[in-house]
């Protein structure tokens, strides 16, 4: 499904130059649930940006689907994006001036469901991470684990096939955090969604059976 | 030093109504070293506000330093806040247009010192957090774990007597995390800062002399 080939990433700022990733390489499969451990700086967020299409390599390979990325127009791009692929942002991103309910139901709107569907299916999400009672509160009217838990409820919208989550649970505690965890587990193993988990935490890594570890940006070691 | 009585905040939104705190009592004395644990949603953040002099309480009193909070003026408060307490958002609040350096320096720019003095004292403070080398990136060029260091040298820039850490290592590693409640340590047994850590991480709470766990808008245990 996603396979990175050498891949590099370098931002370059005025004279200042940081190679965030250095030449990474690895495979991960349909269905696989991966954990994507390292320290802070060591470059996990710019490989899952990379993943999720948000953000574009310097240098490698990235073939999605078989396919090469780079081969690929803007148009086909967005479409995988929006239907294929569901995201957590590390810093949320929700849109501060609608409610949690709209905020998930955003990525959708464009698709021709009808809002009772949708509506319906957005209440779903939103219980099932504990925010039922929540659902009119707008972001800065929620706590940060309550907004992490809409930015979750709003990657999985749009029944993506592909799971990308920057650290869903750094502002939970550990009850949420595992309520969190079981749906990831059963969108994994009972839909066979592929689910790619950046995370602190050893307790999330520890129940996911593909563990790739980053340092420096480069992969220190891969179980897969 | 920091004395609540049966404190409430109330949140209306419309018709809607949120008892975040629902009376609220407890004492902390100068120079304790102080974790707040609990679910998230339960009202760490909301109580942690009150503290900081960010939010007004609903009904009951708060007394710092003895004094009720109620009874001083605009201005005072302003100078307590600005001169007394530093305070590490959950959600860091960095100027987008700023780099990391100049976010630092911001809390102090009116306080008469001369820059050179300033600016030592902040890149001493951001090589302590490990970010050194990026003094000069801006937010969105660094990433989450390093944008809360930054939050949190700038939250000790003004060398404060009170120090409120909203979750200050939820983005980062376990050493990097070490690193940072090692400084928060220090600063409490060789200056005697007043230290209070909302956190979700057991082995931060753990390091801690001090708990008050907070459930639903409520004290559930305090070992102080
Ligand atoms: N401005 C607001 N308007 C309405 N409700 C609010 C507001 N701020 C907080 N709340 C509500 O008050 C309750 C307590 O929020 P608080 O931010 O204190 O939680 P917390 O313990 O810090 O949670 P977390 O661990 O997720 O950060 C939550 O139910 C939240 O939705
Ligand atoms: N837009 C950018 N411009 C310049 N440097 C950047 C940019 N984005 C990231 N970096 C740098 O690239 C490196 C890797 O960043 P990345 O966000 O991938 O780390 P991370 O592993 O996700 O860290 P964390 O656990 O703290 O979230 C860091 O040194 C960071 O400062
Ligand atoms: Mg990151
Ligand atoms: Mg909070």
């Amino acid at each position: 499904l996603i396979e990175f080939e050498n891949v590099t990433r370098t931002f370059i700022m005025g004279d200042n130059r940081v190679d965030a990733l250095k030449g990474v390489s690895f495979r991960i499969d349909d269905g696989e649930l991966c954990a994507v451990i390292g320290p802070s700086g060591s470059g996990k967020s710019t490989i899952m940006n990379i993943v999720g299409l948000l953000d574009r390599h310097t240098s490698g390979k990235y073939y999605l689907e078989g396919e090469s990325v780079k081969a690929r127009g803007e148009d086909e791009l967005a479409r995988l994006r929006n239907h294929f692929i569901g995201f957590v942002f590390q810093s949320f991103f929700l849109l501060p001036r609608l409610t949690a309910l709209q905020n998930v139901c955003l990525p959708i709107l464009y698709r021709g469901e009808s809002q009772s569907e949708y509506l319906d299916r957005a209440e779903e999400l939103l219980s099932k991470v504990g925010m039922g009672t929540h659902m009119q509160h707008r972001p800065h009217e929620l706590s940060g684990g309550q907004q992490q838990r809409v930015a979750i409820a709003r990657a999985l919208m749009g029944k993506p096939s592909l799971l990308l989550a920057d650290e869903p649970t750094g502002a939970l505690d550990s009850k949420t955090s595992q309520e969190v965890m079981d749906l990831f587990k059963s969108l994994n193993s009972d839909d066979g969604v592929t689910v790619m988990i950046i995370t602190h935490d050893p307790r999330i890594a520890d129940q996911c059976p593909r563990v790739i570890k980053v340092l420096d940006g480069n992969i220190e070691s891969d179980n897969g």
